[in-house]
């Protein structure tokens, strides 16, 4: 399919499982396609991309086709973005990073683990203000459940079944800690965490001897060292 | 076009490798 036909499909409102495969063949079409392709898809269908995944994320009780649905469209979302084009259109769009933050479900590992990554990423690559957005979005996802905000990122941490998203998790905490210019903003994140979960669990964290895991870990305490000294 | 690409992959290999946050203290 051209890019206006998949804009075109995904305006036209399909579901199930006709969304699942146009989902499926529009990552893989992101993925091999030239930038230009994927600029000409992402004029307008990245706000359908987000559309579908509002009212995917809006549904009250989701269908297992539902989860599927929305796991492709994360998978989509990050072959959009593995371009400068696709990258700068998500870090403008705040819907999005709403969309994502809402996205979070430590109830479904995988596509939790390839959320996390992708705002690290953001959080690494954005300009400075980047970080009140995403902190932005994930208080207001957070809230939407009555949660504290950084509470399903611990709970993430806390799957010993799902290595690889303990893994993202560590990784995210320590992309958003190291993110503020400031040494009290970085310290006020790193006890938030800390008094969500985090300080009870990283005796166990650091007994699996993961080396990604070990690499994380290692990343926080020399943070949190660094600013102590500052301190 | 080919150095437009894989952005979003470079970017996980550094944080998973650390890199990421040593650039950054740095």
């Amino acid at each position: 399919l051209s890019s206006q036909e998949y804009v075109h499909e995904l305006r036209s409102g399909i579901s199930d499982e006709k969304l699942l495969n146009c989902l499926e063949s529009l990552r893989i079409s992101l993925t091999s396609n030239p930038v230009s392709w994927v600029n000409n898809f992402g004029h307008e269908g990245l706000g359908l991309l987000l559309d579908v995944l509002e009212k995917l994320l809006d549904k009250k009780q989701q269908e297992n086709i539902d989860k599927k649905n929305q796991y492709k469209l994360i998978q989509c979302l990050k072959a959009f973005m593995n371009n400068k084009f696709g990258l700068q259109r998500i870090l403008e769009d705040e819907r999005s990073l709403l969309l994502l933050a809402r996205a979070i479900d430590p109830k479904q590992p995988n596509m939790m683990t390839e959320i996390v990554k992708i705002l690290s990423a953001i959080c690494i690559v954005g300009e400075e203000n980047i970080l009140d957005k995403l902190l932005g979005a994930i208080t207001t996802a957070a809230e939407r459940n009555n949660r504290e905000r950084f509470s399903p990122i611990v709970e993430g941490l806390e799957n010993h079944e799902a290595l690889q998203l303990q893994v993202a998790c560590m990784q995210f905490i320590n992309a958003l800690v190291t993110s503020p210019y400031e040494l009290d903003f970085r310290i006020h994140l790193r006890n938030e965490f800390l008094r969500s979960g985090l300080k009870t669990m990283l005796p166990d964290l650091k007994e699996k001897e993961n080396d990604e895991l070990d690499i994380q870990l290692k990343v926080f305490d020399e943070n949190k060292e660094d600013d102590l000294t500052e301190l | 076009e080919g150095d437009e690409t894989g952005v979003m992959d470079n970017l996980l290999e550094a944080l998973q490798s650390g890199a990421a946050f040593r650039d950054r203290r740095k």
